[in-house]
């Protein structure tokens, strides 16, 4: 554990708590697309049903992402549904698992279920965002709330880059899966993040050029 | 380089 990886998953961490808050405050889930929510449960599930142990933070970090995951599908699918709006969720999600289901078969540490369905959470990890990406696109702006929680999230992954560097020279172990999924995944927060520390961080709205 | 020997990542 280095500080990278610390504040990568806290960030992480956070970003759930600040969706939760958006939801609750706002009584709402407008903005968050439940396709993207949808594939977390799939990444978390696919990937924590290796019940290999690590370590007592590992072992609760898995059991939160896979719970507040679940309880955000519930509060989508049932207490707040007419908030919900699937019409401008529609990116077509068959074409991000399908194709990650192929890769994971392809690139794996070992032909197994469990190691098959670790890199297929990798991969489908890398690209989950981009229904939520597509819908914002779609829209053309965002809650503020709502890009705090984009920007938690892009920030978790963006610091286990570092953190794999370090690895690399304290360890000297490289996961060449995890690490280009990695590298693919932080790729697609990079025009957010613009908007975000152009907009956002400048106390204006989120609003992408016509 | 090896890759790490579990998923001890989150």
């Amino acid at each position: 554990m280095n500080l990278f990886r610390l504040f990568g998953d806290l960030s992480h961490l956070a970003s759930i708590f600040i969706l939760l808050h958006k939801i609750y405050t706002t009584r709402s889930c407008r903005g968050i697309s439940f396709k993207t929510q949808a594939l977390y449960v799939a990444v978390f599930v696919s990937r924590y049903i290796d019940f290999t142990y690590i370590s007592v933070y590992n072992t609760l970090m898995k059991l939160f992402f896979i719970g507040s995951s679940c309880y955000i599908l519930y509060l989508m699918r049932i207490k707040y549904r007419p908030t919900h709006d699937p019409s401008i969720d529609t990116f077509r999600v068959e074409y991000l698992v399908g194709p990650c289901v192929l890769l994971g078969l392809i690139f794996n540490y070992q032909f197994t279920v469990i190691e098959v369905l670790w890199s297929f959470s990798i991969f489908l990890e890398s690209v989950a965002i981009l229904p939520q990406l597509f819908m914002l696109q779609r829209t053309g702006e965002a809650e503020t709330i709502t890009t705090h929680y984009l920007a938690a999230l892009g920030a978790y992954r963006a610091l286990y880059i570092p953190n794999w560097i370090y690895r690399y020279f304290t360890e000297g172990t490289v996961d060449p899966i995890a690490v280009t999924a990695g590298l693919v995944q932080t790729g697609l927060y990079l025009d957010f993040f613009y908007v975000y520390f152009t907009k956002v961080m400048q106390g204006q709205k989120f609003e992408l050029p016509a | 380089v090896n890759p790490p020997k579990s998923h001890d990542e989150l």
